[in-house]
């Protein structure tokens, strides 16, 4: 019988049982069982271990409880910024992106570099013109944001703001 | 941070992480993910990674690149890689850490420092395994 495998994961954090309600728990599990299915029926067709984890990591980047692409963290600026690699373990290639922004698929992208672009690691606008010249999905800013997300970025903006009010802070 | 390692019918390695950073981190900053031997690698000689947490630890520690190491040159099977690169340099890189691995033969190892990492693995014709904590 032909060997084949795939694992996935959604991020590691410390949190405490208390912070994440069943609902959110089985958010998770169903999007990591999403994922996994989605890799492994690549795998099963005889499809490439590339192709697999391209199309797990495409549904973890979709779904919103994950960050990534969909769901991502807000940078000091309130906006979306992806970094994304991919590597394959026999030739060696690698493509990898950072600092993008609309890209729907970010490791999708990384794939198209992995495969295209004689350089490994693309950034930033460059990124974006690449994807776009490889007619790569790309998104409006809004399509990548979540209502938690924007939360636990306004929770950060007034958690600055208090610190800059303390006595002996910078401002004057 | 999301990412996955596969090993596919023909005996071939691969290794993807996809993130959205950190809440608040400066506009441009780029993690470990993208960084090859960083937060992704994936060497058929060894075995596939993908790391996730406090990137910069994970960046400065080299950690995808110490658990493929640590296998290849040191003998280490793959959980032992991956649980000393999960505390390699404790007292100069602090942080959360979760790092997800595969070998040439589809055995996988997950590693973490937090105590909770949303995670899954399914072999070949096996039922699959997702989990949260335990």
């Amino acid at each position: 019988m032909k060997k084949f495998a795939i694992a996935i994961h959604g991020g590691a954090e410390t949190i405490k049982p208390s912070e994440i309600d069943k609902k959110k728990e089985e958010e998770y599990r169903r999007g990591l069982a999403d994922a996994l299915k989605a890799g492994y029926d690549v795998l099963e067709k005889g499809g490439s271990a590339l192709d697999a984890v391209e199309a797990a990591v495409n549904s973890l980047e979709r779904n919103p409880v994950f960050n990534a692409a969909r769901g991502a963290s807000l940078t000091q600026r309130g906006e979306t910024e992806f970094d994304a690699a991919i590597m394959d373990g026999n030739t060696l290639r690698v493509g990898a992106v950072g600092a993008v922004r609309y890209v729907q698929h970010p490791i999708s992208l990384a794939k198209v570099v992995l495969q295209k672009c004689d350089h490994c690691l693309l950034v930033g606008t460059g990124a974006e013109e690449f994807a776009l010249a490889n007619n790569l999905p790309l998104k409006a800013p809004e399509y990548f944001v979540t209502p938690e997300k924007k939360e636990a970025w306004l929770d950060k903006q007034q958690e600055r703001a208090v610190k800059k009010r303390q006595p002996g802070s910078m401002s004057d | 941070t999301v990412g996955a390692v596969a090993l596919d019918m023909n005996g071939n390695l691969a290794a993807a992480t996809s993130t959205g950073g950190l809440t608040d981190q400066l506009k441009g900053r780029v993690g470990d993910s993208p960084i090859i031997g960083g937060g992704t690698f994936a060497n058929n000689e060894a075995c596939a990674v993908s790391c996730t947490g406090e990137g910069e630890a994970i960046m400065r520690g080299v950690l995808a690149h110490e658990v493929y190491a640590m296998m290849k040159y040191a003998g280490n099977s793959l959980q032992a890689a991956t649980d000393k690169a999960i505390e390699l340099h404790a007292d100069k890189l602090q942080g959360d850490r979760g790092i997800l691995s595969m070998d040439n033969t589809g055995k996988v190892a997950f590693g973490f420092n937090t105590g909770f990492m949303k995670r899954g693995y399914q072999a070949a014709d096996e039922e699959p395994f997702v989990a949260l904590w335990e």
